[in-house]
């Protein structure tokens, strides 16, 4: 998945 | 998404909430100093990336300082409290028993197992996901030792668990609308809702038709 790694969450 | 907002906006709600209930009350009676440590933790191995200048937007970097600067002002506050009320932390230190490394070190090795990259910056992340599930486990067994709360504390609480709660239909929403699915957040989220399940349900029973928190 290309969203791993990308924490845009808090 | 509405979502999201939401939780955040749940999240400094019970911030600003146990910081009015220590700053004005001037006392730390049902609050755990072990839970707050352990967020303080939390925040400062979940927002590593400030470092890294990569932001992704304003609005989130603000948060995450407030989240590192607030959580780590509660501990000196509650500190303080050992000269300003040494009574109430006192007993506060009496009460808040549970023992902490039974959370750390599963967390350590969870953050090992389960992350996206073997990485520093990664595997803090991972840590501070696994522990932030698991971070109000001091708070809620404090509260069923003593058995009853403030109805400030208990506000705390439920606003906490909320904004993990609200994080579930975020991130189903994304999934939806972005094809975003990031596991390890899901399913640590999914286990912190869990373990608030009990304290929701007493807190709907109770505390929310006016009855004050006690438990059965």
């Amino acid at each position: 998945n290309e969203n791993k790694g990308t924490h845009d969450e808090l | 998404n509405i979502f999201r907002i939401l939780a955040d906006l749940s999240h400094l709600a019970s911030i600003v909430i146990l910081l009015e209930t220590i700053r004005k009350a001037r006392q730390i009676d049902g609050i755990s100093l072990k839970t707050q440590i352990l967020y303080v933790l939390v925040f400062c191995t979940r927002y590593l990336d400030l470092l890294t200048f990569r932001w992704t937007s304003l609005y989130n970097t603000l948060m995450k300082f407030f989240f590192i600067g607030t959580s780590v002002y509660v501990v000196k506050l509650m500190q303080d409290c050992k000269l300003t009320n040494p009574v109430s932390y006192k007993d506060m230190m009496f009460r808040d028993t549970f023992q902490i490394k039974y959370l750390l070190g599963p967390c350590a090795l969870l953050a090992l197992v389960f992350n996206y990259k073997f990485t520093v910056l990664e595997l803090c992340w991972s840590f501070s996901i696994w522990l932030e599930s698991v971070a109000i486990l001091p708070q809620l067994f404090m509260l069923s030792r003593s058995g009853k709360a403030s109805t400030l504390t208990t506000h705390y609480i439920f606003a906490l668990g909320l904004y993990r709660a609200l994080y579930i239909p975020n991130w189903i929403w994304r999934y939806y609308s972005e094809n975003r699915l990031e596991k390890l957040s899901i399913f640590t989220g999914l286990l912190q809702t869990a373990l608030y399940s009990d304290f929701f349900y007493i807190y709907y029973r109770k505390v929310m038709k006016g009855r004050g928190f006690e438990l059965p």
